[in-house]
């Protein structure tokens, strides 16, 4: 009797108003109980809605398979050396998505650095020459679209030598 | 129109049906349809159905009805039968979504013109539709449409591309006002989503993180509100399963806080205390456990740990509850003060002080006790804070408000007679809730817990009662022997209680008291070191 | 005498923040994978 005062539910207390509500309360929390939210109430699918939509035979699969969303799948398809280029599909051709975002975040991984002027991804081809708080200089892969005559067409990754990255542009 | 709800213009639902019919299939569109929610918009607009006006109202109720109707229309019952709590429905949100989606338009839209359209608005619509849900349908009514519907908003309103910058923390507020009108003590039924959406990770983190902790009494008043409506099942030790539910899930955002937040727990502890029934004490202690993130507390089982050489033992903690307040609200604030400057031992004060502790018979009917718990709350700690104050005052700087102050100077003080006053006069259940009240500042390495400290340890050598010892005792061990965490200040007391042989704590007869008493004193000897 | 907090699914010694992942206060899971993601307006 030293201790925690338990609650001197005596008559008063039941018959007083407070004690009213709280039973009412409990009763409707008791209902409640059996309709809590539920994870997926939050979950927003992430659907991809194609910017320009083609009627395409039935027989294609209509909507995104699940996998496109997973980002394990990302993590797999970026460990082969096709994978990057898949990865750069993705980036510049699924804009705005979850896929691009899980592209670029496979990208940065394999520490490829996108460029926010030239909107290019670049990665270092050797240690950089030259690294300041500002800068660095050196040699760089990139991935680029060749803009050759109609057959040569394409994306591809070329060398840039003496290149200079401007810390404020990387994103 | 009839005088208590005014009634609908004929036709009135169906136009809004068909304008949300509309709606939905512009948000069908693939690719995007800016334009086309942005001609509807106006339209709306033209209308006359977004000036702010009762119809405004009527027209965001028929939608929420439809909206709502739609989802829990859907809802297929499981063809298990009998559902067990978790198993649940599977409802369709495409309506409130869609609902939801518009809402989000014409907010965004509205952003250009100056009359950013109140989202407050369309959110105290929400609440009282809510609220009269609740109450007509009771125990049929269903709370999921309104997470859903409230998630999208927090999701599109606060994502990163706001509908205007720097107006993201008008909206958290906004819906932090709006959840305070949906607290559990309003809408019993809405507690569960209530909590979900309170301690969501795009609502409470995003209030207490920045805009230089403005948002800190939006959160504080949120979880008063829970702690209120929690407040009378806890005193119990037996808990209905769902008031189970609902505290193991308010010990989960309690974690949260103390990893994340500690800061505000440490700062706002005063006003959680006061809410929080004293039979709590693990929720209690996760309170009391806080300390700020970058300090680093010593063991307290550390031999011959110098606490009074700590260099944060001198300043003081940071209290962003109004400690006077229920002083104040009792009138007695004056008469404090008067006796903490004066000491006047004629004065009536002492004599009359456990009288004005007392709750009227009403009162003590509805709040479990017979005494005013905030009060004495308010009394033990605004007293010390003063007698701190005098004793730093006295003492030549850089002493601690310690033991190496001469104890002369430190028994002069008028918050030791009160103290006294009260442990003498109490009754068992007043000292204990006056004793839990010097307890709940033991906390993280600060002037309060060093002088709380030596003010337990003192009132325990000098009372010639054993009662009092044992209730001190008592005390201290109901606090140590639940599950973690235990505050800092509880353990260096307790250790120094049970070591120091000035306390003589191994011959008191009340550790003896009963075979299962003796053994825990000893686990606990041992675990202590 | 309370329970054993470290059953409710947090990981009290993570470095990383909990709210981050916090997925409601009726599971002891956190939140899948990347809760919401946002692309830099850079990417468009």
């Amino acid at each position: 009797d030293l201790g925690a005062i338990g609650d001197n539910l005596t008559g008063s207390a039941i018959n007083s108003g407070a004690m009213h509500n709280q039973l009412y309360n409990l009763q409707m929390l008791e209902a409640a109980y059996h309709k809590l939210p539920q994870p997926k109430d939050s979950e927003r699918a992430r659907t991809y809605i194609p910017r320009h939509p083609a009627a395409t035979p039935p027989s294609y699969p209509q909507v995104q398979l699940p996998m496109a969303s997973n980002p394990a799948f990302w993590e797999r398809l970026s460990m082969h050396s096709y994978g990057t280029d898949t990865m750069f599909f993705a980036f510049y051709y699924q804009q705005n998505t979850y896929q691009q975002y899980l592209a670029a975040k496979e990208l940065k991984k394999h520490s490829w650095r996108y460029h926010r002027k030239y909107n290019t991804w670049f990665q270092r081809h050797e240690e950089p020459k030259v690294t300041t708080d500002e800068y660095e200089q050196g040699t760089y892969v990139y991935f680029d679209f060749h803009v050759g005559n109609e057959d040569k067409q394409g994306w591809c990754q070329r060398i840039k030598t003496e290149f200079t990255f401007e810390y404020n542009y990387l994103e | 129109y009839s005088n208590i709800e005014p009634l609908e213009p004929d036709g009135f639902r169906e136009q809004v049906s068909k304008l949300f019919a509309e709606w939905y299939r512009i948000c069908e569109l693939p690719g995007g349809s800016d334009a086309a929610s942005t001609h509807y918009i106006s339209q709306l607009h033209q209308n006359g159905l977004l000036k702010g006006d009762e119809m405004t109202d009527r027209f965001f109720r028929v939608l929420m009805e439809l909206s709502v109707a739609h989802c829990l229309s859907s809802e297929v019952i499981n063809s298990s039968g009998l559902q067990s709590p978790h198993q649940m429905q599977n409802l369709s949100f495409l309506a409130i979504d869609i609902y939801a989606k518009l809402v989000f338009s014409i907010l965004k839209v509205e952003q250009g013109s100056s009359k950013l359209f109140p989202l407050s608005k369309i959110l105290s619509i929400t609440v009282k539709f809510i609220q009269k849900d609740s109450e007509e349908k009771k125990n049929s009514f269903n709370a999921r449409p309104y997470f859903r519907l409230f998630i999208s908003w927090l999701r599109d309103l606060l994502s990163p591309e706001p509908i205007g910058d720097g107006v993201n923390f008008q909206i958290l507020t906004a819906f932090a006002g709006a959840f305070h009108n949906l607290q559990p003590l309003k809408v019993p039924g809405f507690s569960y989503v209530w909590l979900s959406l309170v301690s969501h990770r795009n609502f409470m983190p995003r209030l207490l993180i920045g805009n230089a902790q403005k948002g800190w009494p939006h959160v504080q008043r949120l979880l008063v509100d829970l702690f209120q409506f929690l407040e009378p099942y806890l005193r119990n030790a037996e808990l209905a399963v769902p008031v189970h539910l609902l505290y193991k899930g308010t010990l989960r955002v309690l974690l949260v806080l103390l990893h994340d937040f500690p800061e505000f727990l440490c700062d706002y502890h005063f006003t959680f205390c006061d809410v929080i029934p004293p039979s709590c004490i693990q929720m209690r202690n996760i309170i009391l456990s806080a300390f700020p993130l970058n300090m680093r507390l010593p063991d307290p089982s550390t031999p011959n740990l110098k606490i009074d050489l700590l260099p944060e033992i001198r300043e003081p903690p940071h209290i962003l509850s109004e400690v006077d307040a229920a002083l104040k609200l009792k009138l007695m604030k004056t008469d404090v003060d008067e006796y903490l400057k004066t000491r006047q031992q004629g004065s009536s004060f002492l004599a009359e002080l456990k009288q004005r502790l007392l709750l009227s018979p009403s009162e003590a009917a509805s709040s479990g006790t017979r005494y005013n718990v905030p009060l004495i709350n308010s009394l033990v700690l605004y007293a010390g804070m003063q007698a701190i104050q005098q004793l730093q005052a006295r003492t030549p700087h850089g002493q601690s408000a310690g033991n190496t102050v001469p104890l002369a100077v430190f028994l002069v003080d008028a918050a030791l007679d009160i103290y006294q006053t009260l442990i003498l006069d109490l009754d068992t259940e007043g000292r204990y809730l006056f004793l839990n009240a010097v307890a709940n500042q033991l906390r993280y390495p600060n002037n309060h817990t060093h002088y709380f400290s030596f003010v337990l340890l003192y009132l325990f050598a000098e009372s010639n009662q054993e009662i009092i010892q044992e209730q001190i005792t008592r005390v201290l061990l109901e606090r140590l022997i639940v599950n973690r965490p235990h505050p800092w200040g509880l353990l260096i007391t307790f250790i120094e209680l049970i070591k120091n042989p000035r306390y003589n704590f191994w011959n008191r007869s009340f550790i003896r008291c009963a075979p299962e008493i003796e053994k825990l004193f000893e686990s606990v000897a041992r675990s202590c070191g | 005498l309370g329970i054993d907090l470290t059953t409710l699914g947090l990981n009290l010694n993570s470095t990383e923040n909990l709210n981050k992942t916090f997925g409601s206060p009726w599971s002891d899971e956190p939140a899948k994978g990347d809760p919401e993601f946002n692309v830099p307006k850079c990417y468009y």
